[in-house]
C-alpha cells in the first residue's frame, strides 16, 4: 500500500500529547438570541480577507470546468437568489455575513455550499 | 478525513476528529503544500452557541461557514462528518434545489439543527439515519452512555446504506471511519484506516482518553499533508478542544 512506503508512516506517536499551545484554536461565542444578520459579524468581519482569498481559489476552481467570466456569473446570478430558498436563521445568517465582509452573497453561498459541490 | 469514537473502561465516550480537506484544490510547489488546506487553517475557530446566557452546543467553524460538520451538545452527544465521494453526489442534488425540488436538505444545516436540538442519542441517530440529504456522507455520531456510538453511512435521499454501532460488550470498544465505506477495503493509494486501527489498537482500551485519541490522530499518515485540525471532544465534561494540525515533510499528500 502506498502509504506504508517510508518516511510516510510512523509507528503509533506517544509524544504529541499535549500539543503546543499555539496550536489550539480560539473559541467564538455565538448569540442565538440575536438577529440571525447579526450574530456572525464579530468573527466575521476581521476575517473578511481571508475569507475572500480563500472564496477566490474556490471560484479559479469552478473555473477550471467552466470559463472564468462564466464561474463568476455563475456564482453571482444563480447562488445568490439561492438564499432565499435556505430555512431561516440560515438565510440571515447569510446575508449579515456577506454585508460585514462586503464578500457577494452568491460567494458566501458558494462557500457554504462547496460540501455539497465537492462531493462530486 | 478520520474520525474515532472510543470508550474506556469505565463507559466514558470520547470522540475526535481530523479534518481533511483541499485535495487537488492547488498544489503549492515551494512549500509543498495544498494552497486550499494551507488557506482554511487560519479560518478555523471553536464556536461556542449560546441561548439565554447558556450553552447549547459547540461546533468547529471555519470563520464564514455556518454549517456544522464537527460538533457537541455538552452531555449529550457528539458529531462529525467525514467526506463520501458518489457519482451520484451532491451536484446533482444542488441542480434539483435550483430547479425547485427542494425535499432534501443541506448537509451542513442539517448537523447543525441535530446538534443544536439534540436530546438525547438515540432520536439522533434515528433522525439522522433518515432524513432527505443532498449529499452522501459518513455521520459519526457518540453519546454520554456506555455504547452509545455510531457509523451511518448516508446516501443521498433517504438511504443509509449502512449503520455501524459500538458494541463493548462484544469486543468492538471504538470505531473508526475515514473517508470509505467501513464494510469494504479502502483503495490501496488512500488507506489511513489500518493505521488508525493498528494505533487504537497499541493504544488499548485501558488507555483511551484526550492524550491517547490524539496520538492516533496526530501519527502519519493518519495525520498528512490535508489535516487541518484535530478536534477532541468529551461529551461528559463538554469540553470541545480544537488544534491546528500542520504535517512537516515527509507527509503523504492525502
Amino acid at each position: 500500500k502506498a502509504q506504508e512506503f517510508p518516511p510516510f508512516t510512523e509507528d503509533c506517536r506517544t509524544d504529541a500529547y499535549p500539543p503546543p499551545v499555539n496550536t489550539k484554536v480560539g473559541t467564538y461565542v455565538l448569540n442565538l438570541d440575536q438577529a440571525p444578520e447579526d450574530r456572525w459579524t464579530g468573527l466575521v468581519k476581521p476575517m473578511a480577507d481571508k475569507m475572500k482569498i480563500m472564496i477566490q481559489d474556490i471560484k479559479d476552481l469552478v473555473g477550471i470546468f467552466v470559463n472564468e467570466t462564466k464561474a463568476i456569473n455563475l456564482v453571482d446570478e444563480l447562488l445568490a437568489p439561492l438564499t432565499d430558498t435556505f430555512p431561516e436563521p440560515y438565510q440571515g445568517e447569510l446575508r449579515g455575513i456577506a454585508n460585514a465582509t462586503g464578500i457577494p452573497l452568491g460567494e458566501v453561498v458558494l462557500y457554504n455550499i462547496f460540501y455539497e459541490v465537492f462531493t462530486v | 478525513c478520520t474520525s474515532l469514537v472510543a470508550q474506556d473502561k469505565t463507559g466514558d465516550l470520547f470522540h475526535a476528529r481530523n479534518l481533511d480537506f483541499g485535495l487537488f484544490l492547488g498544489w503549492d510547489v515551494k512549500n509543498q503544500t495544498w494552497a486550499l488546506t494551507e488557506r482554511l487553517r487560519p479560518l478555523i475557530i471553536n464556536v461556542e452557541y449560546q441561548q439565554g446566557g447558556k450553552t447549547v452546543a459547540k461546533g468547529v467553524h471555519f470563520a464564514g461557514y455556518i454549517g456544522v460538520i464537527t460538533g457537541m451538545k455538552p452531555g449529550v452527544l457528539s458529531l462529525s462528518m467525514n467526506e463520501r465521494f458518489q457519482l451520484e453526489g451532491g451536484f446533482i442534488g444542488i441542480i434539483e434545489w435550483i430547479i425547485g425540488q427542494r425535499d432534501g436538505q443541506w448537509m451542513g444545516f442539517v448537523l447543525r439543527d441535530a446538534v443544536v436540538k439534540a436530546t438525547d442519542f438515540n432520536s439522533t441517530l434515528q433522525y439522522l439515519t433518515s432524513v432527505d440529504l443532498l449529499a452522501p456522507g459518513y455521520i459519526i455520531l457518540g453519546g454520554n452512555s456506555s455504547g452509545e456510538g455510531a457509523i451511518i453511512t448516508r446516501s443521498v435521499g433517504t438511504k443509509a446504506d449502512n449503520v455501524k454501532m459500538l458494541d463493548p460488550a462484544h469486543g468492538t470498544w471504538y470505531l473508526v471511519e475515514t473517508n470509505y465505506d467501513n464494510w469494504k477495503n479502502p483503495p490501496f493509494f488512500d488507506d489511513r484506516r489500518a493505521p488508525a486501527t493498528k494505533c487504537m489498537n497499541t493504544m488499548s482500551q485501558a488507555n483511551v482518553g484526550l492524550k491517547g485519541i490524539f496520538n492516533v490522530l496526530s501519527t502519519k499518515p493518519v495525520r498528512n499533508l490535508l489535516t487541518t485540525y484535530t478536534a477532541l471532544m468529551h461529551v461528559r465534561n463538554g469540553t470541545l478542544d480544537t488544534y491546528l494540525q500542520y504535517c512537516p515533510q515527509p507527509c503523504f499528500p492525502w
